[in-house]
């Protein structure tokens, strides 16, 4: 592990009068490739080893007893605040319904998300209803339908081969039926496929949601920057929800995502089951991050 | 000069930034990129042009390995056509797009006049069998369906007693998406396994990992933690037509020796293509 590392890195230099920029390059290597290694993007991981650096050069390492363990302190805390702050919960609007909109690539876990959504705002006291937007997958609709049944929370959906007008007209339903939230389910899709990435752009014109979540698998690797990316340009989402966070990945994307973007990450999904929905705590992943 | 031209060291530290951007990893990068180093030292190219085409061949040499001369998909087929019924089955962690890859391949054994049939072993997931049911239709294929949390092992000897009844020719067996680290359900893949080969001794002739080509380093552990319980034999690289490189299959090919046998570049249905080496590592480099 990283702190074992770098004490047996300063015993060494415990020798000379003072950590200098030449022998502390190997810790900071170390600390590159263990980022690397966690799927950190590999410009994220450079720039935060810098600052990482600029920290290890201070006061604190240098008078340390353990000067590793107070290097990895620098990064861990580094990360959790890269991560970001405290918990940010859902947004709601003040007129009802209160829509939310759920878009990210394929099979990164958004209509097992809504379902788990819905759940939790369900058990809050909000009435939620889910929009099945996804008209391409075979049997998304019958998925979304499954799940919604097992929580007891209506799923529409309308034989129409227009994804922005069944959101529309899941969101008008809803309204006139006394709804507090709209959940939509969107298809999965690349941030280079540009009729896709319209059809998102053009389902957030028509809803106006006061939410929009991209939704990530935690075990994405270098590719996570591109894809936030693309849709931050696209629909300025202003949540993101890392999905099998049940696995064993270390998380990288996370960072790079939140490095890169900004938006802060709302939910983590720990499992398959509805129930298996968390708050985020930056700390956790922090930890996760370090391996 | 006589055409000699050393190579720099950004250069090489160029080429380091693009693997590792292509999710090689740093380990598999490193041990790339330290061989470079030692010969470019030793004065064993004569430009970077040649360098870099040194390179391609090496690594697209080190994909063919695990290929074991079944190198082109006629070949694949004739290894196909030894065994009746020819048993796929297909396995990996949640979303990574088995069901569809299953769609698919049977589509492209029906076309080549194979009698296919679809195993819906994935009892669990809501709608996995109505999703699979949909593919079965769409590539003209029989499909055996059990109800909604039945064993997935009943479901994949059935099918597979069901090939051997009605002479049918390859069998591909769709299991849920399941984490490497959820011992209980890795268990379950190795029963599905074992009761498969208890009605046809040497059953599953093949045993294909799905990857997501935008997956990290997490990719090799699947593979390691997979081969544990079930015969891999193969890798399918789905989601090619986004921008991941899908770079984790070569640290997979070195430490396991599994080949990659196709790859997935979009949704529809024939929307599968062999494993073709020397493309996949231009793109790595684009
Ligand atoms: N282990 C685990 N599996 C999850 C989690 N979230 C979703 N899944 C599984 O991941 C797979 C894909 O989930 P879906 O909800 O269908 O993903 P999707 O984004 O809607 O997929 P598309 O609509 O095809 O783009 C399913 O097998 C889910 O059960 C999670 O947090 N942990
Ligand atoms: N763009 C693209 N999408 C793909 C590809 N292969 C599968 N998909 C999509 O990925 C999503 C998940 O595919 P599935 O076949 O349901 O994946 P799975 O592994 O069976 O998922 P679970 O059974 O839930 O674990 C679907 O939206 C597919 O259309 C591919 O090669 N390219
Ligand atoms: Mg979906
Ligand atoms: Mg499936």
């Amino acid at each position: 592990d990283l702190s074992a590392k770098f004490d047996s890195v300063f015993r060494k230099i415990r020798g000379e009068n003072r950590i200098t920029e030449l022998n502390i390059a190997d810790s900071m290597r170390d600390i590159r490739r263990a980022l690397l290694e966690a799927d950190v993007n590999i410009q994220v991981a450079r720039e935060f080893t810098e600052k990482v650096r600029e920290k290890a050069l201070g006061a604190d390492v240098l008078k340390s007893v353990s000067p590793g363990q107070q290097i990895v302190k620098h990064v861990y805390d580094e990360l959790v605040t890269l991560l970001g702050g405290s918990h940010t919960g859902i947004r709601f609007s003040q007129k009802l319904p209160s829509v939310i909109l759920v878009c990210g690539l394929q099979g990164s876990g958004k209509t097992t998300f809504c379902g788990k959504l819905a759940n939790q705002l369900k058990k809050q006291g909000k009435v939620p209803a889910i929009v099945a937007a996804d008209i391409y997958r075979p049997a998304a609709i019958d998925q979304l339908k499954k799940l919604g049944s097992q929580i007891s929370v209506p799923v529409l959906s309308y034989g129409i081969q227009d994804a922005v007008e069944v959101a529309r007209r899941g969101v008008e339903e809803s309204r006139l039926a006394g709804r507090g939230v709209v959940i939509i389910d969107t298809a999965g899709r690349l941030h280079v496929d540009s009729e896709m990435m319209d059809e998102v752009r053009r389902i957030k014109e028509a809803v106006s949601p006061e939410e929009i979540l991209f939704v990530v698998d935690a075990m994405t690797g270098q590719d996570a920057v591109n894809t936030a990316k693309a849709f931050w340009d696209t629909v300025s989402y202003t949540g993101v929800v890392m999905t099998k966070m049940d696995g064993d990945t270390r998380g990288g994307a996370a960072l790079s995502i939140r490095q890169v973007v900004g938006q802060p990450i709302k939910f983590l999904s720990y499992g398959e089951k509805l129930e298996s929905l968390d708050p985020f705590y930056p700390d956790r992943l922090a930890q996760r991050i370090l391996g | 000069f006589l055409g000699k031209r050393t190579i720099d060291d950004s250069f090489l530290d160029d080429l380091e930034d693009s693997l590792i951007s292509g999710d090689v990893g740093v380990k598999t990068t490193l041990e790339i990129i330290d061989r470079l180093r030692e010969r470019v030292s030793k004065n064993a190219f004569t430009s970077e042009k040649e360098l870099i085409e040194q390179l391609h061949e090496t690594i697209s040499d080190s994909l063919k390995s695990g290929m074991k001369g079944v190198e082109t998909f006629d070949q694949f087929m004739e290894q196909v056509s030894m065994k009746k019924p020819f048993v796929i089955l297909i396995v990996g962690v949640n979303g990574v797009g088995k069901t569809t890859t299953i769609g698919k391949l049977a589509s492209r054994f029906n076309k080549l006049g194979k009698k296919v049939v679809l195993g819906a072993a994935d009892t669990f997931r809501a709608a996995a069998a109505d999703q699979l049911e949909i593919w079965a239709k769409r590539a003209e294929v029989r499909i055996v369906l059990h109800q909604d949390g039945a064993d997935p092992a009943a479901v994949a000897f059935d099918t597979v007693q069901s090939a051997l009844a009605r002479n049918e020719d390859v069998v591909l067996i769709d299991t849920a998406g399941r984490l490497h680290n959820k011992l209980h359900l890795m268990d379950e893949l190795n029963k599905i396994q074992r009761s498969v080969e208890k009605i046809l001794p040497g059953a599953p002739h093949e045993v294909f990992l799905v990857l997501d080509a935008s997956t990290g380093q997490n990719a090799l552990v699947q593979a390691r933690e997979f081969s544990k319980v079930v015969r891999i034999s193969g890798l399918v690289l789905t989601k090619l037509d986004g921008t991941a490189k899908g770079g984790i299959v070569l640290g997979i090919c070195n430490e396991l020796k599994t080949p990659v046998r196709f790859i997935g570049v979009g949704e529809q249905i024939e929307d599968l293509r062999p494993f073709d080496p020397e493309i996949f590592v231009d793109a790595l480099f684009e």
